[in-house]
C-alpha cells in the first residue's frame, strides 16, 4: 500500500513586497512568518498553530483566503517528505 | 596498485594505519590507495580555506577531531531554527550520521584522535535538517543556507531506497539548488555532493532518486576493497564517480568519527562516498579556487579512472571516455583532480537546447520493445542554445503504466552510447507511471549533440499480468545540456604554471613543504640508463629496455602520457598508423580498421557494431531502411516495400506507406477505409465510423472518419452526455473529452458548463449544488460579497447563488 500523504500546519508562500509585507500578510490571517526560506527570495515560511499538525487532509478555511490576497503569488502547504539516511 | 609511500611521515592518529584507502606503509598488505589523496596531500593541498558542510542530521561540533576545523558559520539547525547544529542524543546514538560524514571530510590530521579526514584543513560544518518532518521548505533551507561562505554541500540521504518509490526534490528545494549553482560562491555555483543510494538489495535504482539523478548534484557511488559492487549499491546512468566504501564482512571497512567524541569503522553504504568526494573536491577548490560548479564536474569526468574496479557493462563513449552504470567514470583521483584543478581554464558558457516534445502516444506491448527516435540538430540555429559538445542529457518522460516495476528504459545517443536510463524495479507494484519525470544521463559526456537520439522502452512483466491492461508512452522530449566550443580549448599549461609560481612558500604550512621535498627527492633518485634499447625504439634512445621505455619510435607510439606510451611495429585493431607524427591514433568509437580519425572513415567495424557502407561509419543499431547482418556485421538493405526489417532483407517489421505487413512481407495495402485479411489476401471494409483499422471490430479503428468522434478508444457519431468534442491538431476528427464535474454538456473549451446535471444549477458557467446554503445569513452574504468570493471560480460553490437571490 502507498503512504497517504501527510500534510503539515506549515506553508511556503511567495510574496510580493518583500519582509515587510510577508510580515503584515501572515499577521492579518494568523500565521507566524518564520522568514524567508533559504535564499529565495519572495518565497517566506509561515506557521498556523491553529492548524493541525498533522493530517492524511489538505487544510481549507483560512488559507483560501491567504491564497486570494492580491500579494500572495504561490502558496502550498508543506507535506511530509519521507527520506532516508543512507 | 600503486607505489608505497615510504618518505611520508606517518600521522599519530589511532586509526590512521586503518585508513587503508588513503595510504599504503604497510608492506604486509596490499595497497588501495589508487584515489592518490596522499599524493594530492604532497603536492600541499588539504583543504585549506575551502569551507563544507554536512546536510542531515546534525554534527558533533565539540567531538576533539573535529573541534579544530569546526566552523559555526558553516552551520545551522534547521529543526530547531537556531544556529546550533549539535545533533539531538538519545539512547540508540540515531543521530550518528552526520557526525560520522563530517569526519571523512575534515577530521583534524595527528592530533592522536580517530582518523585523518581528507582535506584535515578544511573548515567543516553541519546543517541539521533530518532531525523532524523533512518538507520541501526544510530541504529548500538546507540546501540554500549561506551559499554566499558554504562552497561544498554534501548529502548523504534521500527518498526511500526500497525499490518502489520514486521522488525528488520539490519546487523550492529545485529553486534552491538552482539559486546556488547560479548564486553560489560568488556565481562559480555551490557544489552538491550526493550519496547515489543504498538500495542495491532491494533492486533499487538511482534515476528514481531525483536528487541524485539533478545535473546540479555530484552523484556518488561505491566500490569495495577489492573493486567488487556492494551489495548496496545502485545502478544508474546519472553516477559521475566512485570511491571505495564499505565491503563484505572479508574486505576492510572504512573508520571515522562517532557520536559521543567517539571513532567507529561501522561507517557504511554509499554515505561514505559523498563526503570523500566532498572532501577531494576540497582539495581542488584550494588548488583552484576560481572553479565553477561545472568545471569541477568536467574535472570529476576527466580524471577518474576505471583502474581494477569491476563492472560488466563498462563502455567507452564516443567521446573516448570509459563510464559505466555503477561506477559513472570510475574512481576520483585526488592527485589528477588537483593537478588538473590547477591549470584549469573555466569551461565555455553552459547551452541548453531543449528539444520538441514528442506526444504521439506510443503502446507499449508487453515483452516487446517500443523504439521511437527523434533527430535534433542540437540548436544549430540558435546560437546561444547550440550545444556541440554534450555534458548531461536529460530525457523527460511520461509514462502510463500498470506495474512502474516493469518498464526498462533506454537512450542510445548519435554516436551509439546506450545509456540505462530505468532497469526493471522488482518491488515497485505502482500504477502511477511517470509524469514528466526526467532522467539524466552523463554517459554521452563530451559526444556530439547532433544526430538521431533513439528511446527504447520495454515491458517485461515480474509476474502475469491483464494483457488487455498495456503501457502507454504518452510524451518524451531530450534536454541537452553542453557548450557551443569544445570545453577543453581554453586549458594552458602556461596558467598552471603562473599560478603555482605566485604562491609564496611563506604561505605554506610546514608539513606542505615537507611533502612537496619529499616528493623533490624521489625525482632526483633516478639515474639514467646507458643499456640497450628496445628494437622499436627510434634515434633518441631510452629510459630502459623496453618498448614503454622509449623517447621516440622508430615506426608508431601507442598509447598516451596518462596511459603510458609504447613503440610498436603495427597499430592494433581500432587504431591507425598516422605517418606523419608516427603515432596510433584511435578510430572512431565502434571502428575497427578505419583510414582516418572522423566518424566516417571506417573500414570495418568491432564486434557489437555495423558497418553502414553508404557512410562508412559504425553503429550499434542500423538505421530504418537496414539490417544488421551479423556475420559480415554490416547494415544491409531491406526490401523496397520495407521500411523497417530484421535479419534478412525481406523480412519485414515496417512497411512503407500503401503497404501491409503480411508474415513479414510488404504488400501492396488497402485503400483508407478497408482492412487486409490474410487468407485468402483481401481487402474488407471497416465500421462505417472508421478512416483505418485493422479489423471489423469497433474498438479496432485506428483512426476515425471525418464527421465521427473517437471516445474512449471508439469512433461514434457524437460525444455522449457530459463530454465536448475537442479538435485536435493533425486528427482528421474530434476526439470527445470530459466536460467538468456535474455538467451535462459544455462549450467547445470545457470549461463552461451550459446545462448541468439533476440536483445542480447554472450559475456563471459552473453548476453548483442547488442544495446548498439555507443558512447564510446576511453578514454572511457580506463577507461573500466583500470579498469578491463568487468572481473565483474555486469558491463559486461558496453560496453564491443563495447570496445572489438574497440580493
Amino acid at each position: 500500500r502507498r503512504p497517504r500523504t501527510v500534510y503539515t500546519n506549515h506553508w511556503a508562500v511567495r510574496v510580493l513586497g518583500g519582509p515587510d509585507e510577508a510580515h503584515r500578510l501572515a499577521s492579518a490571517y494568523g500565521y507566524l512568518n518564520l522568514g524567508q526560506i533559504g535564499s529565495l527570495e519572495d518565497y517566506y515560511h509561515f506557521h498556523h498553530s491553529k492548524t493541525i499538525k498533522r493530517s492524511t487532509f489538505s487544510s481549507r478555511g483560512p488559507h483560501n483566503f491567504l491564497r486570494m490576497d492580491p500579494k500572495v503569488r504561490w502558496l502550498q502547504q508543506q507535506e511530509v517528505k519521507r527520506r532516508v539516511k543512507r | 596498485r600503486v607505489r608505497r609511500d615510504h618518505h611520508f611521515v606517518s600521522f599519530n592518529d589511532p586509526l590512521w594505519p586503518e585508513m587503508w584507502y588513503m595510504h599504503c606503509e604497510d608492506n604486509n598488505s596490499d595497497c588501495r590507495s589508487e584515489m592518490n589523496v596522499l599524493a594530492a596531500w604532497q603536492r600541499g593541498y588539504t583543504g585549506k580555506d575551502v569551507v563544507v558542510t554536512i546536510l542531515d542530521d546534525g554534527i558533533e561540533k565539540h567531538h576533539p577531531d573535529l573541534v579544530q576545523n569546526y566552523d559555526p558559520r558553516a552551520s545551522y539547525d534547521v529543526n530547531g531554527d537556531d544556529e546550533d547544529p549539535t545533533p539531538r542524543y538519545d539512547a540508540s546514538n540515531e543521530n550518528k550520521h552526520g557526525t560520522r560524514c563530517a569526519g571523512e571530510v575534515a577530521a583534524s590530521a595527528n592530533n592522536s584522535n580517530c582518523i585523518v579526514g581528507i582535506a584535515y584543513n578544511a573548515r567543516i560544518g553541519g546543517i541539521r535538517m533530518l532531525d523532524g518532518d523533512v518538507t520541501d521548505v526544510v530541504e529548500a533551507k538546507a540546501i540554500g543556507t549561506k551559499p554566499e561562505y558554504i562552497h561544498i554541500y554534501s548529502a548523504s540521504w534521500g527518498p526511500d531506497d526500497d525499490g518502489r518509490t520514486v521522488d525528488g526534490p520539490g519546487p523550492l528545494a529545485k529553486q534552491a539548488f538552482e539559486q546556488g549553482i547560479k548564486k553560489g560562491r560568488r556565481g562559480r555555483g555551490s557544489i552538491f555532493v550526493w550519496a547515489s543510494g543504498n538500495g542495491g538489495r532491494e533492486g533499487d535504482h538511482c534515476s528514481c532518486d531525483g536528487y541524485t539523478n539533478s545535473i546540479y548534484t555530484i552523484s556518488v557511488s561505491s566500490t569495495t576493497e577489492n573493486g567488487n559492487k556492494p551489495w548496496y549499491l545502485e545502478e544508474c546512468a546519472s553516477t559521475i564517480a566512485t570511491t571505495y566504501s564499505s565491503g563484505a564482512f572479508y574486505e576492510r571497512q572504512i573508520v571515522t568519527t562517532d557520536l559521543r567524541k567517539r571513532c567507529t569503522d561501522g561507517h557504511t553504504g554509499t554515505s561514505v562516498s559523498a563526503p570523500m568526494v566532498a572532501g577531494i573536491i576540497a582539495l581542488a577548490l584550494e588548488a583552484n579556487p576560481l572553479l565553477t560548479w561545472r568545471d569541477v564536474q568536467h574535472l570529476l569526468v576527466k580524471t577518474s579512472r576505471p583502474g581494477h574496479l569491476l563492472a560488466p557493462d563498462w563502455k567507452t563513449n564516443g567521446a573516448g571516455r570509459r563510464v559505466s552504470h555503477l561506477y559513472g567514470f570510475g574512481l576520483v583521483d585526488a592527485e589528477a583532480l588537483v593537478v588538473e584543478a590547477k591549470k584549469w581554464r573555466t569551461v565555455p558558457a553552459q547551452h541548453i537546447c531543449v528539444g520538441t516534445s514528442n506526444k504521439k502516444p506510443w503502446f507499449i506491448p508487453t515483452n516487446k520493445t517500443v523504439r521511437t527516435a527523434t533527430l535534433t540538430n542540437a540548436c544549430v540555429d540558435h546560437p546561444d542554445h547550440h550545444v556541440a559538445y554534450l555534458e548531461h542529457v536529460i530525457v523527460r518522460v511520461s509514462i502510463a503504466h500498470p506495474r512502474r516495476g516493469d518498464l526498462q528504459i533506454n537512450l542510445t545517443s548519435p554516436s551509439g552510447t546506450k545509456s540505462q536510463l530505468l532497469a526493471r524495479r522488482q518491488h515497485d507494484d505502482s500504477s502511477n507511471g511517470f509524469k514528466h519525470w526526467e532522467f539524466m544521463t552523463v554517459h554521452c559526456w563530451g559526444e556530439r549533440a547532433a544526430g538521431e537520439w533513439t528511446l527504447e522502452i520495454q515491458d517485461k512483466p515480474y509476474h502475469v499480468r491483464n494483457p488487455d491492461m498495456q503501457g502507454k508512452l504518452k510524451e518524451w522530449s531530450l534536454i541537452l545540456y553542453g557548450t557551443a566550443e569544445s570545453p577543453y580549448s581554453n586549458s594552458s599549461s602556461h596558467h598552471s604554471r603562473s599560478r603555482m609560481l605566485e604562491m609564496p612558500s611563506s604561505d605554506m604550512e610546514a608539513s606542505k613543504a615537507a611533502f612537496f621535498q619529499t616528493q623533490m627527492e624521489i625525482l632526483e633518485d633516478e639515474e639514467e640508463y646507458t643499456g640497450p634499447c628496445h628494437t622499436e625504439c627510434g634515434d633518441k634512445g631510452c629510459d630502459g629496455p623496453n618498448a614503454d621505455q622509449c623517447l621516440n619510435c622508430f615506426h608508431f607510439s601507442l598509447g598516451s602520457l596518462k596511459t603510458g606510451r609504447k613503440c610498436v611495429n603495427s597499430c592494433p585493431p581500432g587504431y591507425f598508423g598516422d605517418t606523419s607524427q608516427r603515432k596510433c591514433r584511435r578510430c572512431y568509437r565502434g571502428c575497427e580498421a578505419c583510414l582516418g580519425r572522423s566518424q566516417n572513415s571506417c573500414t570495418a567495424c568491432k564486434r557489437g557494431f555495423y558497418h553502414h557502407q553508404e557512410t562508412n561509419t559504425c553503429v550499434m543499431l542500423c538505421p530504418a531502411g537496414f539490417y544488421s547482418d551479423e556475420g559480415q556485421r554490416r547494415c544491409q538493405k531491406c526490401h523496397q516495400n520495407c521500411k523497417k526489417c530484421v535479419g534478412e532483407m525481406d523480412k519485414c517489421t515496417v512497411c512503407k506507406d500503401g503497404f501491409s505487413l503480411v508474415d513479414n512481407s510488404c504488400v501492396t495495402g488497402c485503400r483508407p477505409g478497408m482492412y487486409l485479411i490474410k487468407e485468402p489476401v483481401r481487402c474488407e471494409g471497416c465500421q462505417s465510423n472508421c478512416r483505418t483499422c485493422v479489423g471489423p471490430g469497433r474498438e479496432e479503428c485506428i483512426q476515425c472518419a471525418r464527421n465521427s468522434h473517437l471516445h474512449e478508444w471508439r469512433c461514434v457519431p457524437a460525444c455522449g452526455e457530459g463530454f465536448y468534442p475537442e479538435e485536435l491538431r493533425g486528427l482528421p476528427h474530434k476526439v470527445c473529452r470530459r466536460c467538468e464535474d456535474n455538467c451535462s454538456s459544455c462549450d467547445s473549451s470545457g470549461r463552461k458548463c451550459l446545462r448541468c446535471k439533476e440536483g445542480f444549477s447554472l450559475l456563471s458557467g459552473s453548476c453548483i449544488a442547488s442544495d446548498r446554503c439555507h443558512n447564510a445569513d446576511e453578514v454572511f452574504c457580506e463577507m461573500v460579497k466583500s470579498n469578491k468570493l463568487c468572481e473565483r471560480k474555486p469558491f463559486i460553490q461558496f453560496c453564491c447563488r443563495t447570496c445572489l437571490l438574497a440580493g
